[in-house]
């Protein structure tokens, strides 16, 4: 809420205090400044990510913080995505087994 | 179809929210899910099916790679059902599996599964009338989701892009001004994540692909005689 009432936007040090909760929050610990320095460069990212989100939702949605918010997009996607699946299930108009239930 | 049903309300048929964590299994756990909800409906009988047990016996053996919710099928069909997760628990990505389903009584089973037609109105009536389906949606929006109801376009979510399985357990419309149809739908991403676990997405715009793999298993009542209609609580 902060973040998004303010203009221009968030400055280093409250970016640093969002992202040290965010840390708090989901148990997150960096190897070394250089990975902290990463995250917190993709944390930015994300929140403005996601305030684009909110402004071009049609619905009730709300963005922001999760426990996503130091992976890019990419990583997030080959961490939680399948493999996209091109054209309809096999064979899915046929029914697996025997028409006829058993009873036992 | 009723205005509004949400299986969470009947006890018995939803099981605790997951966590895959690092293991690309959303296509087990939503399968898993399924099972267990029309086996909670036909059964009268609370399951927690073995998610670990879709992973290891899934026909390529690295069920933390990804798959489809078909594939879990199929491992349930060919392993003439599935044993309890309280005896084959989840690991998730762990070096060493082998699938253990022979050591492992079942305690569920099914008898086909179905892809049903790519419609929102059968859809609900399917969920309504028989408990909650598989759908493989676009994860885009998820990301950076906290609560609501996600209503995305074909531009922000490609709804031929579809890459996350999750459980479809409701739908209703929302109580805003300009009230909003959702589907009411259970991720596996733990219950800090979203609304408690679970994420809402528009009803009636195909909503982020949300119809292109509406599946099920089939489960059927223990013996062919009367049962008492299990009804969507609203």
């Amino acid at each position: 809420g902060s973040l998004r009432s303010q203009d221009p936007g968030p400055q280093p040090l409250e970016l640093k205090e969002v992202f040290a909760l965010f840390q708090t929050q989901y148990n997150r610990s960096y190897l070394n400044p250089a990975e902290y320095a990463h995250r917190l460069n993709i944390f930015a990212h994300n929140l403005a990510r996601a305030q684009q989100q909110q402004e071009e939702d049609l619905g009730t949605a709300k963005f922001g913080v999760t426990p996503f918010s130091d992976l890019t997009e990419e990583e997030f996607s080959q961490l939680y995505g399948h493999p996209v699946a091109a054209g309809r299930a096999p064979n899915m108009d046929r029914k697996v087994g025997s028409d006829e239930w058993s009873e036992s | 179809v009723p205005r509004t049903c949400d299986w969470r309300k009947k006890s018995g048929v939803i099981s605790s929210v997951k966590d895959q964590k690092d293991c690309k299994c959303c296509w087990a756990m939503a399968a898993a899910g399924n099972i267990e909800a029309l086996w909670g409906i036909k059964h009268h009988q609370s399951v927690e099916l073995s998610v670990q047990e879709l992973l290891d016996c899934h026909r390529c053996g690295n069920g933390c790679e990804g798959g489809f919710v078909w594939d879990a099928f199929i491992t349930v069909l060919n392993n003439s059902g599935l044993a309890s997760e309280k005896d084959y628990p989840y690991q998730g990505n762990v070096r060493t599996r082998k699938c253990r389903a022979k050591e492992h009584k079942k305690v569920a089973w099914i008898q086909d599964f179905i892809m049903l037609p790519d419609c929102e109105m059968n859809i609900a009536r399917y969920l309504a009338t028989e408990g909650p389906i598989t759908v493989t949606i676009n994860m885009k929006q998820l990301q950076q989701y906290q609560t609501g109801v996600i209503k995305a376009t074909s531009s922000n979510c490609d709804p031929r892009l579809v890459d996350h399985s999750v459980l479809l357990v409701g739908f209703g419309k929302s109580r805003s001004r300009h009230s909003i149809p959702y589907w009411i739908l259970k991720n596996s991403w733990g219950a800090s994540w979203g609304e408690k676990g679970y994420f809402r997405l528009h009803r009636g715009s195909n909503a982020c692909g949300i119809t292109k793999y509406p599946l099920t298993a089939r489960v059927t009542h223990p013996v062919k005689r009367k049962q008492q209609q299990v009804s969507c609580p609203p």
